[in-house]
């Protein structure tokens, strides 16, 4: 079993569109996936055409009311189940400040819960918060899903710093599986440069024993691509509101690649 | 005076683009400027060109360690001046949860300022925690950048609420001034549709006693333009680094109107 966290304090990169769409390609391929949105937003819950609401069990009763963890599961179809976020969950971090272990419970919750699951993903908030803390202490690996923006850029230094401090402390067994190039648009300068400089900080830590010596920098990029940013208002994941775009077959190839890579590991 | 908060929870919508550029488009028409960095990942501080650093005065130290407001503020240029961010301020949230007046502090330190700006805008960072909250508190006026898509429409909601709450309990002069739609490309239908729905939202309120009953979808839109996304690699605003480019433009106009506007405050 895999569980993957998607995460960038960035805001606005492509967390919640990668964790729905990637989810959904390795449903298709099979894969029994499970989706937790740790988001008080809730993207990923409205994406899947759930209205966060206090009256269904979400992240938050498991999280600060000791819910159990299957509770709150909600299965969306036959591959695809859903941990749902809800308001409440902004509240959280200020509300488990005082609480002893507070960066695993989630984890804690998990390891309670008997499920069957290949994968889980994590789609965090754009925060270095409590919530993001709890999604790193349980997961296997991290996927960060980038803008090859320059501003982007900037804080990846800052983003691999908190992951190597939570591997340390809470979870030795975390890496960094790799980055995810997002809106991507080949054509203009800035993303080669900045893909150029990526390649070449990657690289530069390959040998050493970081979390992210063995990351990579994914071949399958995700296209700018409308069909991506209309599909949520129809409640849909890209395959099946436009299974043909590229945003579908980009989500597809970056599966594979994500399936190929377990295999090596 | 005018202080104005450039807030939206949502990721990514153009926060620090727009605070950089229309600061630099109001200092241009000669206005006396100070921007406040209120972001922990210091966006708009590397725009300008500054390393954020524990060496300089910074907004950390003037929320947590009582420094004054001016000797945090560091010129830029003949009419703007900077208050940087750093590391530090995302520890300040939970640093400051015991505190008395935690959300009044910035509010507190800068009525103990003299200064002669004629406009403050505030950067804040994607969520409604206590550095929004403080900026909240101080601002006379609220302007949302805001992406056409539809999962930046869903936050909407939210956003004014927590807008409506501050004006009612810490900050009753607080308004919305209006929402400006970035990264635009009016050739998408999807974008023609959030459009339509935001303008009905805004309508439906005009007339009643809501801090925005008096907002407006601001007519100067920021069409998407790579230029935009070049510039902070330069230390640059859109205006020094292409001033010629539809970034600049747009930047211009929508200064022009955020000046018009105060005409008729
Ligand atoms: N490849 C793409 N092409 C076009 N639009 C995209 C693409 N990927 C995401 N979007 C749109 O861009 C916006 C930002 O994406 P998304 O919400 O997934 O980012 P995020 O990192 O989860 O944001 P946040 O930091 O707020 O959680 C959304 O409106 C989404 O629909
Ligand atoms: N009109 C535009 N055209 C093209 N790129 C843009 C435009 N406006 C902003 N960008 C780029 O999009 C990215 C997001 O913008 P920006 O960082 O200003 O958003 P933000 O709301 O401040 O993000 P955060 O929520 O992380 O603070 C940046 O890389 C920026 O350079
Ligand atoms: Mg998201
Ligand atoms: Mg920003």
């Amino acid at each position: 079993m895999r569980i993957i966290a998607l995460m960038n304090q960035k805001g606005g990169v492509g967390k919640t569109t990668t964790t729905v769409n990637l989810g959904a390609a390795l449903a298709e391929r099979g894969k029994k996936v499970c989706l937790i949105d740790l988001d008080p937003q809730a993207h990923l819950t409205i994406n899947y055409g759930i209205e966060p609401s206090r009256e269904i069990c979400s992240l938050y009763n498991v999280l600060v009311e000791g819910r159990s963890f299957l509770e709150a599961v909600h299965k969306v179809n036959q591959n695809v189940a859903l941990v749902p976020s809800s308001i409440d969950l902004a509240a959280a971090e200020i509300e488990l400040v005082g609480e002893l272990g507070r960066e695993m419970i989630l984890k804690k919750r998990l390891e309670q819960a008997q499920h069957d699951f290949d994968y889980i993903l994590l789609d965090c908030p754009p925060s270095l918060g409590l919530l993001t803390i709890n999604a790193l202490s349980l997961a296997s690996e991290v996927i960060i899903p980038m803008q090859a923006h320059f501003l982007a850029l900037q804080g990846v230094a800052k983003l691999l710093e908190t992951i190597q401090l939570v591997s340390r402390r809470m979870n030795p067994r975390l890496v960094v599986a790799g980055i995810v190039l997002t809106m991507f648009d080949a054509q203009t300068k800035l993303s080669n440069e900045v893909v150029a400089e990526l390649n070449s900080f990657i690289e530069s830590a390959q040998g050493k024993s970081l979390p992210w010596s063995g990351a990579r920098v994914f071949s399958s990029r995700i296209r700018r691509n409308i069909k991506l940013a209309e599909s949520p208002s129809f409640g849909q994941t890209i395959l099946d509101y436009e299974p043909a775009s590229n945003g579908a077959a980009d989500h597809r190839a970056l599966a594979m690649e994500v399936i190929e890579m377990s295999a090596g590991v």
